[in-house]
């Protein structure tokens, strides 16, 4: 129902003749109503709508004969802007083995992403080591090894008890074996958990990753941003995965990820299985979430 | 939340801020506030109605919502096994929440059954035997790929074979917009109707806090092809105050029943809608 009202919107703004700057406020009125049903945080619908509304309400906008258009026009592209330039690469260029930290809350996607992510690496020359760094969730260590057996790709799990010392071990195998890249599962966690945010925190302060990962629902409501920012406070995040996608959410908590950490949007999770990895398209996304 | 001396539209612009923070939703929001309205009016007519009482009768609004006819019964459990079946979308804490729900049954002197029906996910059913070797209950399990209605059927039949008291059934998660995934899970109750046809007795859909507008939409295709019963809301021990369940309860007529506090088997509540309206007007 979401997508019919934002198609009939634009086609009704479309097709409309001038524009008065109580029509321009109107519609503003509607995009706001449309992006809060998809999700996006309300400070940041609020602050978007701000910022188009300042170049709606301009000189070009109320002479044109086609404003609806324009309009439109301003929205979508403010709203790809906002959602970060094009396709991001992990980067990988330090000395071999690289450590690549996944983080998030509870049930996010963190470690069906990073058997995602040990596939595509793969298959891109890689030497993946998947590391299973949750000692907390029954069978949490079982679930990546059977992932890694899957995938034919090694899963080291020392069976000691501190995520750091599994971390910092896997580091040393991922050396003796000639793996190139280690990917860090971690248990999922609350940001207001303090003990368990100190544990990452402690993490990175052992391995210092050069790409750490917030794993986020793609149905996250209203509250995504407390939590992105947040882990972003205590750990510096290089890029975010949104998991879920395949799903009918609108997903404007990628929106309001994005806004409020300035992060790049790395991947998306589309399916259950293993290649349901996909690269980010900013415009692909701006069209979802606008319907 | 109103710090305000009058009522007037100031507050109920901050009022609608803190419902849709709360992920409320745009139009139950607005339903909510019309109601507020209305009992405001209704409080003035006997000039009670300073903006410290709006906050209360807000409140009011919203445990109105959450207690909608179908919470008039408790727990359909009678049934000797009772069978429990327990959905919802990837994730959301199903099978976490199945070893609370044991937990809470064996305290209150139920024989338990649980069953591994998600034969899909890697390690799922591994995850439920750990959560039942920690109860001390038995978990019937087949081998990965199983038939997920076969092990349900398998796990009845072992439940009235050993006469249990009741029998939860774990399922996979899986997103309501996947046809032949949400076939399944007919099937599962079809199977199920061979051997007791009342069971399940309670389908309870565990949905997750943080989930946004979406949620309505799990909870209505849920409804409909797996005849939901009731709610579990989970991670509530986060920040994110579940206001999309509102919308659920109120849409859906369905009553919420527990809630989830944590990772623990003790972590399970009772739901309490005043107290689910306090947490959510903060
Ligand atoms: N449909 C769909 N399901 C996904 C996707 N990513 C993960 N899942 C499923 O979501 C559920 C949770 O995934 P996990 O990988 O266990 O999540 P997690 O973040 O590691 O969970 P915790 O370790 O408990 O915090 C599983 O059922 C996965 O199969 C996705 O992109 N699409
Ligand atoms: N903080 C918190 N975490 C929870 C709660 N309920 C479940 N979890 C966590 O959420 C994650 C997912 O829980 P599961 O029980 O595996 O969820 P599920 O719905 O069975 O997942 P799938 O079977 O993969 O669809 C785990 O890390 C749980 O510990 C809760 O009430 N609070
Ligand atoms: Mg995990
Ligand atoms: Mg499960």
């Amino acid at each position: 129902q979401l997508t019919q009202g934002f198609e009939n919107f634009f086609r009704h703004l479309r097709g409309h003749g001038k524009l008065t700057e109580d029509n321009i406020r109107e519609s503003l009125r509607e995009v706001r109503r449309i992006l809060l049903e998809a999700d996006v945080n309300f400070k940041v619908v609020k602050q978007f709508i701000q910022n188009v509304q300042e170049k709606a309400l301009g000189q070009e906008v109320l002479r044109s004969i086609t404003p609806g258009q324009l309009v439109i026009k301003i929205i979508h592209d403010e709203l790809v802007a906002l959602l970060g330039e094009g396709v991001s690469r992990l980067d990988l260029s330090s000395l071999p083995p690289v450590p690549v930290m996944v983080v998030g809350l509870q049930g996010s996607g963190k470690t069906t992403f990073i058997a995602k992510l040990g596939l595509h690496l793969r298959r891109k020359g890689k030497f993946p080591l998947l590391v299973a760094g949750d000692v907390y969730r029954p069978a949490a260590i079982d679930q990546l090894q059977q992932l890694g057996r899957q995938l034919d790709l090694p899963v080291w799990a020392p069976g000691v008890q501190d995520p750091v010392d599994i971390c910092r071990d896997g580091m040393a195998e991922a050396r003796r074996t000639g793996r190139d890249v280690v990917l860090l599962d971690t248990a999922g966690r609350l940001h207001i958990d303090e003990p368990m945010m100190q544990e990452l925190a402690r993490i990175r302060e052992a391995l210092k990753p050069p790409e750490i990962l917030y794993v986020a629902d793609g149905m996250a409501g209203q509250d995504a941003v407390r939590a992105a920012q947040e882990f972003q406070q205590r750990l510096d995040f290089s890029g975010i995965v949104l998991t879920k996608l395949d799903g009918d959410a609108k997903g404007g908590a990628a929106l309001s990820i994005r806004a409020v950490t300035g992060k790049p949007i790395r991947f998306i999770g589309t399916g259950e299985k293993t290649d349901a990895l996909e690269e980010f398209h900013p415009d692909r996304m701006a069209n979802r979430i606008l319907g | 939340l109103s710090s305000h001396p009058r009522i007037d539209e100031d507050l109920y612009a901050e009022l609608e801020e803190a419902l849709l923070t709360a992920d409320v939703g745009v139009q139950t929001a607005e339903d909510i506030l019309q109601a507020l309205r209305d009992k405001v009016r209704r409080a003035s007519a006997m000039s009670d109605d300073n903006a410290a009482n709006v906050r209360a009768l807000l409140g009011e609004v919203i445990a109105e919502m959450m207690a909608p006819a179908a919470r008039e019964n408790g727990l359909n459990l009678s049934a000797r096994p009772a069978v429990i079946l327990v959905v919802g979308v990837n994730g959301s804490g199903k099978t976490t929440t199945i070893a609370k729900l044991a937990r809470k049954f064996q305290q209150d002197g139920r024989r338990v059954l649980l069953a591994a029906g998600d034969t899909f996910r890697a390690a799922a059913s591994e995850q439920l035997s750990m959560w039942g070797d920690r109860l001390g209950l038995p978990v019937i399990s087949q081998g990965a790929g199983a038939d997920p209605a076969a092990v349900a059927f398998d796990a009845l039949q072992a439940a009235k074979a050993r006469g249990v008291d009741l029998l939860i059934i774990d399922t996979a998660g899986r997103l309501h917009n996947k046809a032949n995934l949400m076939q399944e899970l007919s099937k599962i109750g079809r199977v199920l109707k061979k051997l007791d046809a009342d069971a399940p007795h309670e389908v309870l859909l565990v949905l997750d806090a943080n989930t946004g507008q979406n949620m309505v939409q799990q909870a209505r295709v849920f409804q409909d092809i797996s005849g939901v019963t009731g709610l579990v809301v989970a991670k509530l021990d986060g920040t994110a105050k579940g206001g999309a369940v509102i919308s659920v309860c109120h849409e859906l007529n369905l009553p919420v029943r527990f809630i989830g506090l944590g990772e623990k088997m003790d972590d399970l509540d009772e739901f309490d809608p005043e107290a689910f309206a306090r947490v959510l007007l903060g």
